[in-house]
């Protein structure tokens, strides 16, 4: 445990997929040792005042993915063949190259319908938006 | 409603603060391309014609089976147009009878192109009209010569159809000879009929029954993000 925290100083201090900053001040010492999982925000656009224009969805279920892809990549961390030999060559240079991303591995599609300012009415779907599951690449 | 509620429940839900609320709606703003929100006047109901025939396509499109191929699925954006003019000639100086409406394809987004259009009206029942009468609907594109471009008749009860996706991407490529559409109302004998007359819904007619016309657009490259 103590390696594993002097070796996540490091990666604090350099650009890495593994945390993005500003993600990494709200953790605390339990929630950074997660393994990669997808987490849910609801943002609702009642909270954000907008049912004047917004006419569906109410909200939008954004989920991100966020989590630790430490060696060994477990099968429920849904790693690729690629995340195995990043987080192997990690292990071997972990100065010089960084663990693998926890990121979406399988996206899909949300639409929103508003108004414009000229009661047009316009309905977008947006591909690949929302994740439906995370993994270690 | 309830089962919204039940699946949000599982959701990390807090209020936003201020800095928060202000930041989640210029990501999302920006997400959707708009430099500001729109504001639409709180007295256009949301049961109006267009947007409840929209808010069904919505319905649909969510329940729709990711990877399965319909018109619906290619299709990017959708967008409904309100009828800017609608111009009835005055039956009095003319024989033929006919309304004339405008669409304003302007406000279109840029980089898609127009897979398919339609131009939506709603027919009602007359009392005063006459019945058992065939009745034919044609809509013709208005260009600078007054020459008739393309003609639909249709056959139907409450509600009509026209495919205009020829006519809109006309509009589009040129946004200069967007002079509207007209429609004429006639009966097998070719006599002329006042549209209004004959249950077509115009402009002035109950919000539910409006006319109106969809475009369906499909991006023709992946969308590029604004650069904030």
């Amino acid at each position: 445990a103590a390696n594993r925290r002097k070796g996540r100083k490091k990666y604090g201090e350099r650009p890495s997929c593994e945390r993005l900053p500003g993600t990494f001040a709200g953790y605390n010492g339990r929630e950074q040792t997660q393994v990669c999982k997808r987490h849910d925000l609801y943002v609702s656009f009642r909270e954000l005042d907008w049912q004047d224009w917004i006419i569906a969805p109410e909200g939008y279920e954004a989920f991100y993915c966020d989590g630790d892809c430490s060696f060994p990549l477990g099968s429920h961390m849904n790693a690729s063949n690629h995340a195995i030999v990043q987080a192997l060559v990690h292990l071997m240079k972990p100065d010089a190259v960084p663990k693998p991303c926890c990121a979406p591995t399988k996206l899909s599609a949300t639409s929103v319908l508003y108004f414009d300012d000229k009661y047009n009415v316009i309905l977008k779907k947006y591909r690949n938006m929302v994740a439906k599951s995370c993994g270690c690449q | 409603g309830s089962l919204m509620n039940q699946h949000h429940s599982n959701f990390i839900h807090r209020r936003l603060n201020s800095r928060e609320r202000r930041e989640m709606q210029k990501e999302i703003l920006s997400i959707l391309g708009l430099s500001r929100r729109p504001r639409p006047l709180l007295s256009f109901k949301r049961s109006a014609s267009a947007p409840v025939f929209m808010l069904d396509l919505y319905r649909t499109m969510a329940s729709e089976e990711t990877g399965r191929e319909s018109f619906l699925s290619q299709a990017d954006t959708i967008m409904s147009f309100v009828n800017g003019v609608e111009q009835t000639e005055d039956t009095f100086h003319h024989k033929t009878q006919w309304k004339e409406f405008k669409f304003d394809l302007t406000r279109i987004p840029r980089g898609e192109m127009v897979t398919a259009a339609e131009f939506r009206i709603y027919k009602t029942s007359n009392e005063s009209f006459p019945g058992n009468l065939t009745l034919h609907v044609t809509v013709y594109q208005v260009l600078q010569e007054f020459h008739d471009r393309s003609v639909s008749k249709v056959l139907g009860r409450t509600l009509t159809l026209f495919d205009i996706t020829a006519t809109s991407n006309d509009w589009l490529m040129n946004p200069h000879y967007n002079l509207g559409l007209r429609l004429f109302v006639e009966t097998e004998g070719g006599g002329s009929v006042d549209p209004g007359s004959a249950g077509l819904v115009g402009r002035r007619g109950p919000r539910t029954k409006r006319p109106f016309m969809v475009t369906f657009f499909r991006a023709s490259q992946a969308p590029v993000r604004t650069i904030r």
